[in-house]
């Protein structure tokens, strides 16, 4: 599973 | 974005247009916690900061400068419009315990050590116990306005709406956050008492008070 790149979440 | 983010965004939206409400109908802030409220604007500062390097989407931006004006705006209310009706003797919990653990936390467990990274990871870390001031005061007073445990209940339920949110995109989008996730399970642990109290009384018309 991809770790997250950009944190697109609030 | 996901129908469960988007729901916990905006019940994170009402938690504050209830709060405000709640300060400017009752004309006070007794029972709010300045702490828990000055440790939510600096999680939005040290987490929006990519709002001056990262463009994601007009939603995330709208609500990143909402979440930032109205956390500011609503310590402005409690340390000068209704000054009067903050009570610091009862606010006593003691901060550095949860911002000195989320610095060091940030500094080991981080997805990369850079610093707009390492802020965005101890904003996460401090938002998971940021609540703990206005639990604390809760506990202390054992009772609270009715219209305050509504705020709390907004507020519990945005992160808790993130869970299933990080699950959906586990099997939809192949994307994990294991930080965030770790995180949102703790805060949302912290609320669980808090839920037991307020679906079995409040909801039912009671008043919040907690077992003596």
């Amino acid at each position: 599973k991809g770790a997250v790149e950009v944190h697109d979440e609030l | 974005m996901n129908l469960f983010r988007l729901l916990g965004d905006l019940s994170h939206l009402a938690s504050i247009f209830i709060l405000i409400h709640k300060i400017q109908t009752t004309r006070s802030c007794r029972g709010i916690s300045f702490q828990t409220q000055a440790l939510y604007v600096t999680v939005f500062v040290a987490r929006y900061i990519d709002l001056f390097f990262r463009w994601i989407s007009l939603y995330n931006f709208f609500m990143k400068i909402f979440f930032i004006a109205s956390s500011v705006y609503i310590l402005y209310l409690m340390k000068y419009r209704y000054r009067p009706t903050h009570d610091p003797s009862i606010d006593t919990f003691k901060v550095e315990y949860l911002v000195g653990p989320a610095v060091v936390l940030s500094l080991i467990f981080n997805y990369k050590f850079e610093f707009t990274e390492i802020l965005w990871t101890f904003s996460i870390y401090l938002e998971a116990v940021a609540i703990l001031p206005q639990l604390f005061m809760l506990q202390r007073t054992g009772e609270a306005e009715t219209i305050t445990t509504h705020y709390l209940a907004a507020l519990g339920a945005y992160r808790a709406l993130y869970i299933p949110n990080w699950i959906y995109r586990y099997f939809t989008e192949d994307v994990v956050d294991p930080i965030a996730i770790v995180a949102g399970l703790v805060q949302t642990g912290l609320y669980l008492d808090f839920f037991y109290v307020y679906f079995t009384k409040v909801l039912q018309g009671q008043k919040f008070e907690l077992p003596a």
